[in-house]
């Protein structure tokens, strides 16, 4: 039994655990998390995905989930398992309302879902984490060691401020930053194909400039990506981008 | 003296107050302002705007204008001039520096702007407010009556219940709803110019079934905008906007 995650039972199976962060809110985050979750699996490793957000669950929607899990007679959650994929969310224990908590109790029940839910044997564990720098990301860094952290953003990020405050908070405990995945940053034309750009690329040049950071990739504004997760429609650029992540 | 503003002096001269607002930052509720009161100005009416973000002022980018504004012997501030719209923001008192101020002080920062400016005669002042429903918004909605309010939105709105709060703010005063502009809601392609839609129209045909306000117009993501406030590029499409406001 691995004890790399400091002998947390439910996580002694797991080989690789990865961050995914953003630092406000709809740029995509958890599709992204979501659609590499999928890609790595297809690759034939064992995947899960653990979604943080205790306001606004993201994985019964994304993967269409939304009964309860159960417990293990060692009191642990059982994730769901849709494809293969093992998905962890708050949305599994109190369903689709949001859970109205703050602070201690927010911060306990990130530690439960982190620590308490029996993945098994995986791969990689994804860490869907709530956009910005605050305790539940703050008790997530504390309470299981990142093997590396993958920040989500688009072209029209208005405050780089908040980008870089994220950014940092992974460096102070050491955790690698793999890269930025820039989303939404073009759109192809449903007409000609051609690639129309968002944005531009100047915000996210200066942030590679400031933080030392790359961009990964551009992933596109795909409208179908709003009805359902289809790897096949940017297999390519989804495909090149795990491969760029080097986990 | 029109006593329509409560004998309000800076405002005696001002014919009809539009408020420009929106839920959330980054929707381009600023820009869209800007264009409309240009469109208005070009159409031969006198048009100030004045912009009541304290912690993030539009006025002085938009405009390339970034020095103070000069008291007259009333100490009233005296807007300045950028081709023939007059403009007052904080940015113009306290530089590019945002205030760092919080609650009693940012409502007081607001009334000031609001009655303390000389603006002479107006046909019309736009009122480019802070995105959300807080202290200054209501301040606004208390210390000047409005003729009328402008929602901006994108079709990415995540969160129904902030726009509805929104339109409640101004219902709950009778401050009639002109509508809403959806903007970046399309990017024609730069190739072929076919028309691509960036999200679809679900959730604005919501907040039509449910607060009876309908979309005006939907503005297209105009890179150029990002540079320069052009009317030319899409004259048509604003001149219409206008029109449909019927103020
Ligand atoms: N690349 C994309 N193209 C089109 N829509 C997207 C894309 N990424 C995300 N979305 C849509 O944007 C919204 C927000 O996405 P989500 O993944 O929930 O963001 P976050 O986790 O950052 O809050 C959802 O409606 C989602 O379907
Ligand atoms: N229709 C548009 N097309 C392209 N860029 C836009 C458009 N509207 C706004 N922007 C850009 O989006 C950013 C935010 O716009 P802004 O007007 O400041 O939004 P808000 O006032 O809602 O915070 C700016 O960089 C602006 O140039
Ligand atoms: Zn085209």
């Amino acid at each position: 039994v691995s004890s790399k995650y400091g002998g947390i039972r439910g996580l002694s199976g797991v080989k690789k655990i990865i961050a995914v962060s953003s630092c406000k809110g709809g740029v995509g985050k958890s599709t992204v998390a979501a659609l590499l979750a999928k890609e790595i699996s297809s690759r034939g490793f064992k995947v899960g995905i653990v979604d943080l957000d205790i306001f606004g669950p993201s994985l019964p929607t994304l993967f269409r989930k939304h009964e309860r899990v159960s417990l293990s007679e060692n009191r642990e959650f059982i994730p769901h398992d849709v494809d293969g994929i093992k998905l962890m969310s708050f949305g599994f224990l109190v369903g689709d309302a949001p859970a109205v908590v703050r602070g201690p109790i927010a911060t306990n029940y990130t530690k439960q879902l982190l620590t308490q839910t029996f993945w098994g044997e995986l791969d990689y564990l994804i860490i869907d984490a709530p956009p910005g720098t605050g305790d539940i990301q703050l008790t997530m860094t504390q309470t299981v060691p990142l093997d590396g952290a993958l920040v989500v953003t688009t072209s029209q990020i208005l405050s780089l401020n908040d980008v870089i405050r994220g950014i940092k908070m992974f460096e102070k405990v050491n955790v690698p930053i793999l890269g930025i995945i820039e989303n939404m940053a073009y759109q192809l034309c449903c007409s000609c194909s051609a690639k129309n750009e968002t944005f531009g690329q100047s915000n996210i040049e200066k942030i590679e400039d400031l933080c030392g950071v790359n961009v990964l990739a551009q992933w596109p504004l795909e409208k179908e990506w709003t009805k359902s997760l289809d790897l096949a429609i940017h297999k390519g650029l989804i495909s090149s981008s795990v491969d760029s992540l080097m986990i």
